[in-house]
């Protein structure tokens, strides 16, 4: 269970981070 | 009563440390009949290493949920602070009769992907 | 709570002394060698992952400043603009 939590909050993290990444690549199309 | 009191402290602590030295005796104990070989590690590292990693497991999440709190609500505020000021140029751009500047289709996307 | 606490931390202790205890032979037999072995590679994977966990959260610490300093960009930005208003 610890190894199956851990890889949910890795995917998790993941998703995240991606979702971030998107939005400032988007925010700053607006910014222009 | 404080000598029941100072009596009961001795025998928790006498406690204490025979629990720790019977910890100590076992995991001596099992240390030198099962060295660490270069291949093989022995039960009692492989114990410790596993509540290593629970506690950094613990710690990495506790340090994880308050950022990713953090980054929803700052997207959410420069979502707001966007919507408003792209509101108020156009009206604006109407107020002075400037032709409204349309999104190009790019601009049109990211906004609908923001909403 | 503070004999409550007590109780928990000597309790605790007793449980990791129970804990040597049964993996006290766990050397000696051949099968059980490989669980342990198996267990081995099972932390060497988990480890792996909280690294990796690691490093995207010090990627999300950097995302975090590039979003306040967007943040505060973009209310710059409106200031400016309530004040053309």
């Amino acid at each position: 269970t610890l190894k199956g939590d851990v890889n949910t909050l890795l995917d998790e993290a993941r998703l995240v981070s991606q979702e971030s990444t998107r939005f400032i690549k988007a925010t700053k199309v607006l910014m222009k | 009563m404080e000598a029941e009191v100072d009596k009961l402290e001795l025998m928790f602590q006498k406690a204490d440390s025979d629990l720790d030295y019977i910890q100590y005796r076992l995991e001596y104990e099992i240390k030198t009949n099962h060295p660490d070989s270069a291949g093989e590690k022995n039960a009692v590292t492989i114990l410790k290493e596993l509540s290593a990693i629970k506690s950094r497991y613990q710690a990495l999440s506790a340090r994880f949920k308050p950022i990713s709190i953090e980054q929803k609500e700052n997207q959410n505020r420069i979502c707001a602070t966007l919507s408003k000021t792209m509101t108020m140029i156009q009206e604006l751009q109407k107020q002075t009769d400037l032709e409204l500047t349309l999104l190009t289709e790019e601009e049109k996307a990211v906004t609908e992907q923001l909403k | 709570s503070d004999l409550e606490q007590l109780c928990s931390y000597v309790n605790e202790k007793i449980d990791n002394i129970k804990k040597i205890l049964t993996i006290r032979n766990l050397g000696q037999a051949p099968s059980l060698k490989t669980t342990l072995s198996k267990i081995e590679d099972e932390i060497i994977t988990v480890n792996e992952f909280l690294n990796n966990l690691e490093l995207e959260i010090q990627y999300q610490e950097q995302t975090n400043k590039s979003l306040k300093e967007l943040c505060v960009s973009l209310e710059e930005d409106l200031k400016d603009v309530e004040h053309l208003k």
